[in-house]
């Protein structure tokens, strides 16, 4: 279940801008 | 320069593309229990871009595509779940029974979950004390 919701996070976190 | 919260102010999207913006409205958007909507959305954003020429790309697709679709969209009370349409959410159901992950098949559902927060959870954040209090 942890992998699955590590993965999820991982997803979100790729979609979202870097900083600039 | 124009500050990035004036910028948040022209579009969802400019808000969205913007760190401190995106922290914000999501900050807004649990105070009003949606905060899964901006989670969901930037999954389905995350789950287009990824890659399939990396080893074992597809067994990971698999694997985020039936995760995505447990967490957001099989609970019928999640508040993803219930502003989907019926027939969106069968398509995705359908695309992950038979194991057909194509990366745009949450493109539709992202689209409802963006049209409900232009339409509401936006101009809502817009007036709301916490983005008026930040800038």
């Amino acid at each position: 279940i942890d992998s699955e919701d590590d993965l999820l996070q991982e997803c979100i976190s790729s979609a979202m801008p870097k900083k600039k | 320069p124009t500050p990035p919260y004036l910028k948040w102010a022209e579009s969802l999207h400019s808000l969205l593309d913007d760190q401190d913006g995106i922290h914000l409205f999501r900050t807004f958007l649990k105070q009003e229990d949606c905060g899964d909507m901006l989670d969901f959305w930037f999954a389905c954003s995350g789950f287009r871009k990824l890659e399939t020429s990396e080893s074992q790309g597809e067994e990971k697709k698999l694997k985020l595509a039936k995760a995505i679709y447990k967490k957001y969209i099989l609970d019928s009370n999640g508040i993803v779940s219930r502003q989907i349409k019926p027939a969106t959410k069968s398509f995705i159901k359908d695309c992950v029974a038979r194991l057909h992950i194509d990366p745009a098949m949450f493109d539709q559902a992202q689209t409802e979950i963006q049209t409900m927060m232009e339409e509401n959870t936006y101009p809502l954040f817009l007036k709301s004390d916490i983005y008026l209090e930040y800038t």
